[in-house]
């Protein structure tokens, strides 16, 4: 449901060009779950934003579902996304100036969706967030901000859902409930699921985890265990 | 070398007021490198921020060296913070139009002092951030700002350093290299340490760790082995 085909992406920065990615081929199954590790500044959340649609790779082709997203005017980009991918953002990115439930709803909003007010509950709930609704960013834990994100991720269940470290902020037992939550939601939704971490308790959950070191893949562990 | 005496932070939000930190009382003694734990929400940013003078408490008394914080003026701390106090936050807060170097020299330039440029050398290369001093924080991965706010907090040899959650966007080994960088700093300057952590690893190279929860502190560990 994922496919990356020889994607290079470069910044400009200083004497000789930045190679975040360098010539990344890639297929995730439709309903797979994915874990990527790899040394800080590797080219994980560059992977992870070329994938998504997030940003444009220099060459290359990314394909979700069987849309050619390198292919869609940025425009047609957005509106695939808003309707068929999640992201939790590595540095959360919520609205400052919104409530935490309309944080969570911005995907539907913007969609022109009305939410369904159970589903939201149920969410805020499984993220460990019921009470908090009426919060603003600014008055949350760096954890529960980054629940607040991983909510919004998953509302509009979207076909693909990227999640950059989304256990970064979170002790053991709620990332471990992060996590279950995670992989029960692709299950019920039948979603193709791709994490990048740091944490090999969360890469355990994966069926599947690979490697990326100087913007290549080099390796893979079938089925992990810890 | 930090001592809190029933420090209480309430905020004012929704029909009760939110007990952050619930009258914590705490010595750490000068030159120790404590740890300290707990679940997303628990208090662990609100105490640290109080106990280096970054966030008034709402009654009690915070003591750093033998200053008492909660006696001076909002001018006064920050004065004494920018000589006394190093301080990693959470979220890093990089000023965005800074190179890394600029950034990582501030609290010199803040108390107008000049940064010895081989100091500043031997800190970028001791947190893996050679050849990026001219980069800006928008063209780092999270890592890499996250190491940048270390290097930060270090430079201006504090007699105390707060971390909060140092290493939540790192991997294992540049993780141990962070760790081991922030251990012999302390012992090399006779520093005071603290930690805020949800990785395990992290707090085992401390000498003590608390844990917190509901804004108080339940238990601890002394020479924790993992
Ligand atoms: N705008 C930019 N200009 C120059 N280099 C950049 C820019 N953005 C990112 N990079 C570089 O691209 C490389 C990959 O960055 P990326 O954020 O993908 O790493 P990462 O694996 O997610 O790291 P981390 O684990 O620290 O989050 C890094 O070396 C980074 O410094
Ligand atoms: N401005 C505010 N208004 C209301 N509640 C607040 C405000 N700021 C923080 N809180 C609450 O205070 C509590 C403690 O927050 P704190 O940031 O200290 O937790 P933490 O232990 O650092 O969590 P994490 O591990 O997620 O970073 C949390 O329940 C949080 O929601
Ligand atoms: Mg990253
Ligand atoms: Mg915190």
């Amino acid at each position: 449901a994922v496919r990356l085909e020889q994607v290079v992406k470069t910044y400009p920065g200083g004497p000789t060009p930045v190679v975040a990615l360098d010539g990344v081929s890639l297929t995730v199954p439709a309903g797979a779950f994915v874990a990527v590790m790899g040394p800080s500044g590797s080219g994980k959340s560059t992977f992870l934003t070329c994938a998504a649609g997030l940003d444009r790779p220099t060459s290359g082709r990314v394909v979700v579902g069987d849309v050619d997203l390198t292919a869609l005017s940025p425009d047609a980009v957005t509106r695939f996304r808003r309707e068929h991918v999640g992201f939790v953002f590595q540095g959360y990115n919520l609205i400052g100036h919104l409530t935490v439930a309309e944080n969570v709803r911005l995907p539907l909003t913007l969609a022109g969706t009305r939410p369904d007010e159970a589903w939201l509950r149920e969410l805020l709930a499984a993220v460990g967030l019921e009470g908090l609704s009426e919060r603003l960013p600014g008055e949350l834990s760096g954890g529960q901000a980054q629940r607040v994100a991983i909510a919004r991720a998953l509302v509009a269940r979207p076909d693909v859902v990227f999640a950059d470290e989304p256990t970064g902020a979170l002790d053991g037992s709620t990332a471990d409930a992060i996590l279950r939550l995670l992989r029960s939601t692709a299950h019920r939704f039948g979603q193709t699921l791709v994490l990048v971490t740091h944490d090999p308790r969360a890469a355990a959950f994966a069926d599947q985890v690979l490697f990326l070191a100087d913007g290549r893949f080099r390796g893979q562990l079938v089925d992990p265990t810890v």
